[in-house]
Protein backbone atom coordinates (compact mmCIF):
# COMPACT_ATOMS: atom_id res chain seq x y z
CA UNK A 1 0.00 0.00 0.00
CA UNK A 2 1.56 3.18 -1.05
CA UNK A 3 0.38 6.79 -0.05
CA UNK A 4 -1.31 7.33 -3.83
CA UNK A 5 -3.48 4.61 -3.12
CA UNK A 6 -4.24 5.28 0.73
CA UNK A 7 -5.03 9.13 -0.58
CA UNK A 8 -6.82 7.66 -3.53
CA UNK A 9 -9.06 5.48 -1.57
CA UNK A 10 -9.62 8.20 1.19
CA UNK A 11 -10.92 10.45 -1.39
CA UNK A 12 -13.11 8.10 -2.83
CA UNK A 13 -14.17 7.35 0.82
CA UNK A 14 -14.52 10.83 1.63
CA UNK A 15 -17.12 11.22 -1.76
CA UNK A 16 -19.04 8.82 -0.14
CA UNK A 17 -19.27 10.75 3.26
CA UNK A 18 -19.90 13.84 1.22
CA UNK A 19 -22.73 12.48 -0.50
CA UNK A 20 -24.51 10.55 2.66
CA UNK A 21 -24.19 13.59 4.22
CA UNK A 22 -26.35 15.61 2.06
CA UNK A 23 -28.91 12.88 1.77
CA UNK A 24 -29.22 12.45 5.67
CA UNK A 25 -28.64 15.77 7.39
CA UNK A 26 -30.12 18.18 4.36
CA UNK A 27 -32.51 15.04 3.36
CA UNK A 28 -31.68 16.32 -0.55
CA UNK A 29 -30.21 14.09 -3.38
CA UNK A 30 -30.86 17.25 -5.23
CA UNK A 31 -27.90 17.58 -8.44
CA UNK A 32 -27.47 13.66 -7.96
CA UNK A 33 -27.88 11.22 -10.35
CA UNK A 34 -29.84 8.05 -9.90
CA UNK A 35 -28.67 6.81 -12.75
CA UNK A 36 -24.45 6.79 -11.91
CA UNK A 37 -25.22 5.73 -8.33
CA UNK A 38 -27.28 2.51 -10.13
CA UNK A 39 -24.24 2.13 -11.88
CA UNK A 40 -21.85 2.17 -8.91
CA UNK A 41 -23.67 -0.23 -7.07
CA UNK A 42 -23.49 -2.83 -9.83
CA UNK A 43 -19.63 -1.73 -10.25
CA UNK A 44 -19.01 -2.86 -6.78
CA UNK A 45 -21.52 -6.08 -6.91
CA UNK A 46 -20.16 -7.14 -9.86
CA UNK A 47 -16.17 -6.20 -8.69
CA UNK A 48 -16.17 -7.44 -4.94
CA UNK A 49 -17.74 -10.94 -5.73
CA UNK A 50 -14.70 -12.10 -4.57
CA UNK A 51 -15.57 -11.09 -0.88
CA UNK A 52 -16.56 -14.21 0.35
CA UNK A 53 -14.20 -16.30 -1.33
CA UNK A 54 -10.82 -15.04 -0.99
CA UNK A 55 -9.57 -12.56 2.21
CA UNK A 56 -7.20 -10.07 1.16
CA UNK A 57 -6.83 -7.87 4.52
CA UNK A 58 -8.63 -6.10 6.74
CA UNK A 59 -8.79 -3.38 5.34
CA UNK A 60 -9.80 -4.26 2.16
CA UNK A 61 -12.44 -6.47 3.63
CA UNK A 62 -14.01 -3.36 5.58
CA UNK A 63 -13.79 -0.54 2.17
CA UNK A 64 -15.02 -3.45 -0.11
CA UNK A 65 -18.21 -3.63 2.44
CA UNK A 66 -18.48 0.26 3.02
CA UNK A 67 -18.71 0.74 -0.64
CA UNK A 68 -21.28 -2.07 -1.05
CA UNK A 69 -23.26 -0.87 2.27
CA UNK A 70 -23.45 3.23 0.72
CA UNK A 71 -23.79 2.55 -2.58
CA UNK A 72 -27.19 0.32 -2.39
CA UNK A 73 -27.86 2.34 0.84
CA UNK A 74 -28.04 5.83 -1.40
CA UNK A 75 -30.03 4.42 -4.36
CA UNK A 76 -32.70 3.27 -1.53
CA UNK A 77 -32.82 6.57 -0.20
CA UNK A 78 -33.49 8.12 -3.97
CA UNK A 79 -35.97 5.36 -4.63
CA UNK A 80 -37.76 4.61 -1.29
CA UNK A 81 -37.09 7.22 0.72
CA UNK A 82 -39.74 9.61 0.99
CA UNK A 83 -38.26 12.95 1.70
CA UNK A 84 -34.98 12.29 -0.09
CA UNK A 85 -36.95 10.82 -3.12
CA UNK A 86 -38.34 14.34 -4.08
CA UNK A 87 -35.47 16.14 -4.41
CA UNK A 88 -34.51 13.94 -6.59
CA UNK A 89 -34.25 15.81 -10.45
CA UNK A 90 -35.61 12.72 -12.40
CA UNK A 91 -36.31 15.33 -15.25
CA UNK A 92 -33.23 16.17 -16.09
CA UNK A 93 -31.61 12.72 -15.21
CA UNK A 94 -32.14 11.32 -18.13
CA UNK A 95 -29.26 9.30 -19.25
CA UNK A 96 -29.75 6.05 -20.72
CA UNK A 97 -27.61 4.02 -18.28
CA UNK A 98 -29.05 0.68 -19.72
CA UNK A 99 -27.04 1.34 -22.76
CA UNK A 100 -24.19 1.28 -21.22
CA UNK A 101 -24.21 -1.60 -19.38
CA UNK A 102 -24.39 -4.12 -22.41
CA UNK A 103 -21.24 -2.54 -23.97
CA UNK A 104 -19.32 -2.76 -20.56
CA UNK A 105 -20.59 -6.51 -20.80
CA UNK A 106 -19.51 -7.58 -23.92
CA UNK A 107 -15.99 -5.49 -23.48
CA UNK A 108 -15.56 -8.25 -20.57
CA UNK A 109 -15.89 -10.80 -22.28
CA UNK A 110 -13.73 -9.84 -25.27
CA UNK A 111 -11.04 -8.58 -23.48
CA UNK A 112 -10.54 -9.45 -20.07
CA UNK A 113 -7.29 -10.78 -17.90
CA UNK A 114 -8.64 -14.05 -17.60
CA UNK A 115 -11.82 -15.72 -18.99
CA UNK A 116 -13.22 -17.00 -15.75
CA UNK A 117 -16.45 -15.72 -14.23
CA UNK A 118 -15.10 -13.80 -11.60
CA UNK A 119 -12.09 -12.06 -14.24
CA UNK A 120 -14.89 -11.37 -16.58
CA UNK A 121 -17.07 -9.56 -13.65
CA UNK A 122 -14.17 -7.40 -12.49
CA UNK A 123 -13.04 -6.60 -15.91
CA UNK A 124 -16.78 -5.28 -16.56
CA UNK A 125 -16.84 -3.83 -13.39
CA UNK A 126 -13.51 -1.90 -14.34
CA UNK A 127 -14.98 -0.78 -17.84
CA UNK A 128 -18.27 0.17 -16.33
CA UNK A 129 -16.62 2.23 -13.47
CA UNK A 130 -15.18 3.88 -16.16
CA UNK A 131 -18.12 5.21 -17.99
CA UNK A 132 -20.72 5.48 -14.80
CA UNK A 133 -20.20 9.33 -13.84
CA UNK A 134 -21.58 10.30 -17.12
CA UNK A 135 -24.85 10.18 -16.05
CA UNK A 136 -23.78 12.44 -13.09
CA UNK A 137 -21.87 14.72 -15.47
CA UNK A 138 -25.02 15.14 -17.62
CA UNK A 139 -27.00 16.02 -15.00
CA UNK A 140 -24.58 18.76 -13.36
CA UNK A 141 -24.68 20.19 -16.94
CA UNK A 142 -28.38 20.38 -16.96
CA UNK A 143 -28.64 22.12 -13.38
CA UNK A 144 -28.82 25.53 -13.12
CA UNK A 145 -27.69 25.45 -8.92
CA UNK A 146 -25.26 23.44 -8.59
CA UNK A 147 -25.09 23.28 -4.50
CA UNK A 148 -21.59 22.91 -2.92
CA UNK A 149 -21.88 19.06 -1.92
CA UNK A 150 -22.81 17.85 -5.41
CA UNK A 151 -19.89 19.82 -6.67
CA UNK A 152 -17.79 18.37 -3.85
CA UNK A 153 -18.72 15.32 -4.64
CA UNK A 154 -18.37 14.54 -7.63
CA UNK A 155 -14.62 16.44 -7.28
CA UNK A 156 -14.04 13.80 -4.41
CA UNK A 157 -14.63 11.30 -7.34
CA UNK A 158 -12.11 12.54 -9.59
CA UNK A 159 -9.54 12.83 -7.02
CA UNK A 160 -9.53 9.19 -6.56
CA UNK A 161 -9.56 8.26 -9.72
CA UNK A 162 -6.42 10.48 -10.43
CA UNK A 163 -4.48 9.65 -7.27
CA UNK A 164 -5.10 5.92 -8.45
CA UNK A 165 -3.13 6.66 -11.44
CA UNK A 166 0.02 8.01 -9.54
CA UNK A 167 -0.54 4.96 -7.37
CA UNK A 168 -0.26 2.72 -10.50
CA UNK A 169 2.87 4.66 -11.87
CA UNK A 170 4.26 3.79 -8.41
CA UNK A 171 3.83 0.76 -8.38
CA UNK A 172 4.72 -0.22 -11.84
CA UNK A 173 8.45 0.76 -10.69
CA UNK A 174 8.47 -0.67 -7.49
CA UNK A 175 6.16 -3.93 -8.05
CA UNK A 176 7.23 -4.58 -11.99
CA UNK A 177 5.02 -8.16 -12.08
CA UNK A 178 1.83 -5.83 -11.18
CA UNK A 179 0.39 -4.94 -14.39
CA UNK A 180 -2.95 -4.91 -15.35
CA UNK A 181 -3.52 -2.85 -18.85
CA UNK A 182 -7.38 -3.10 -18.00
CA UNK A 183 -7.53 -1.10 -15.07
CA UNK A 184 -4.62 1.24 -16.46
CA UNK A 185 -6.51 1.89 -19.80
CA UNK A 186 -10.21 2.37 -18.06
CA UNK A 187 -8.50 4.37 -15.33
CA UNK A 188 -6.97 6.72 -17.65
CA UNK A 189 -10.56 7.16 -19.64
CA UNK A 190 -12.40 7.33 -16.10
CA UNK A 191 -10.21 10.50 -15.29
CA UNK A 192 -10.12 12.36 -19.13
CA UNK A 193 -13.75 12.22 -18.45
CA UNK A 194 -13.32 14.66 -15.09
CA UNK A 195 -11.26 16.78 -17.02
CA UNK A 196 -13.48 19.18 -18.00
CA UNK A 197 -15.13 19.42 -14.69
CA UNK A 198 -11.94 19.76 -12.71
CA UNK A 199 -11.70 22.41 -15.25
CA UNK A 200 -14.52 24.61 -13.98
CA UNK A 201 -14.37 23.35 -10.32
CA UNK A 202 -10.93 24.93 -9.79
CA UNK A 203 -11.83 28.32 -11.42
CA UNK A 204 -14.43 28.26 -9.64
CA UNK A 205 -12.84 27.27 -6.34
CA UNK A 206 -10.30 30.56 -6.86
CA UNK A 207 -12.31 32.94 -8.01
CA UNK A 208 -14.55 31.94 -5.11
CA UNK A 209 -17.70 31.84 -7.47
CA UNK A 210 -20.92 29.41 -7.24
CA UNK A 211 -19.94 26.41 -9.53
CA UNK A 212 -21.84 26.43 -12.97
CA UNK A 213 -20.86 24.45 -15.86
CA UNK A 214 -21.57 25.69 -19.52
CA UNK A 215 -24.55 24.18 -21.20
CA UNK B 1 -0.37 -14.13 -16.58
CA UNK B 2 -2.65 -13.00 -14.14
CA UNK B 3 -2.79 -14.01 -11.12
CA UNK B 4 -6.81 -14.11 -9.81
CA UNK B 5 -6.26 -12.79 -6.42
CA UNK B 6 -4.06 -9.99 -7.81
CA UNK B 7 -6.78 -7.51 -7.41
CA UNK B 8 -5.71 -6.24 -4.64
CA UNK B 9 -7.23 -2.65 -5.11
CA UNK B 10 -10.67 -1.39 -4.83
Amino acid sequence: MNLFRLAGDMTHLLSVVVLLLKIHTIKSCAGISLKTQELYAIVFAARYLDLFVHFMSLYNTIMKLVFLASSFSIVWYMRQHKIVRRTYDKEHDTFRHQFILLPCLVLALLINEKFTFREVMWAFSIYLEAVAILPQLVLLQRTRNIDNLAGHYVFFLGAYRALYILNWIYRYFTEPHFVHWISWIAGIVQTLLYADFFYYYITSWKNNVKLELPA
Amino acid sequence: EAEEDDHDEL
